[in-house]
């Protein structure tokens, strides 16, 4: 038996939104400690590696690891049936599954409601990935990191971050034109809107933008988003989930032939 | 001219 249930269903909402767009389906994996998903996108460009840690939850049993293949535009349709402030239990009868239950009760428990989910075998891949430390670590508002995004993808399907000691530099050109934004270093590292920089060496690395936008909809769920960079390896673009988890991106990098 | 990589090149299958 698996059982998880959330005060509040908007974080399980945006959870959602900040990977639906990048996966059609994926394995959401329960055991004791929570629920982790990782999944590639369909072209094996970008990875995303989500964690519920058990503990965030207002109740969590999980009697029995088990693992529930998601398609993940219905749980989307499903989570939108519910308010932002109505309190969601995910549950599961059976060790393996082939269906769940989300079950959705207003805030004065006078209307709850329950849809039932059919589950589906997904045979993916899982990739190893070892701890890394990165040349360059950069915190920087999330709504920055989006606006960024979302402005210079107009300009070009490439996108450089250049990070060095002074800051960190989006740069991308096209028919259009060119466009650059830099960010400098902020000098209080404690606000929201604080831009630091942890740095062993400067890096230069080309993305494609496209990925990089459907990351960014992950902002809701954290005002600072991190990104860390070595040269020819993935980024990582990490959000914290509060006090329960996180959701990572990793995107592989663009490299001259 | 620089082409996309795909992570299977950077991490290995588990």
């Amino acid at each position: 038996m698996f059982e998880a249930s959330l005060a509040q269903s908007a974080i399980l909402k945006k959870v959602l939104d900040a990977i639906k767009d990048l996966l059609n389906e994926a394995n959401f994996e329960c055991t004791d400690d929570g629920i982790k998903v990782q999944a590639m996108d369909n072209s094996h460009v970008s990875l995303v590696s989500l964690e519920l840690r058990s503990d965030g939850f207002e109740k969590y049993r999980c009697d029995r690891n088990l693992s529930m293949g998601v398609n993940l535009a219905s749980m989307a349709k499903i989570m939108r049936c519910s308010s932002n402030s109505d309190k969601v239990t995910i549950k599961a009868q059976d060790d393996n599954p082939d269906k769940v239950s989300f079950i959705f009760e207003s805030s004065n428990q006078e209307r709850i409601s329950d849809y039932e989910m059919k589950l589906m075998d997904i045979d993916a891949d899982q990739l190893g990935i070892p701890d890394t430390e990165y040349s360059c670590v950069v915190k920087m508002p999330s709504a920055e990191f989006a606006r960024i995004c979302k402005d210079l993808n107009q300009f070009g399907e490439s996108l450089v971050i250049s990070c060095s000691k002074e800051g960190i530099k989006f740069s991308t050109s096209g028919d259009l034109g060119s466009a650059n934004v830099k960010l400098a270093q902020t000098t209080d590292a404690d606000k929201d809107d604080a831009v630091t920089i942890e740095m062993r060496s400067p890096v230069t690395l080309t993305f494609a933008c496209r990925y990089l936008n459907h990351f960014t909809k992950a902002t809701p769920l954290s005002s600072q988003v991190q990104l860390s960079m070595s040269d020819e390896i993935p980024l990582l673009v990490e959000y914290r989930i509060g006090d329960m988890g996180c959701i990572k991106y990793y995107l592989a990098p663009k490299i001259d032939d | 001219r620089s082409s996309q990589r795909t992570l299977t090149s950077f991490f290995s299958l588990n």
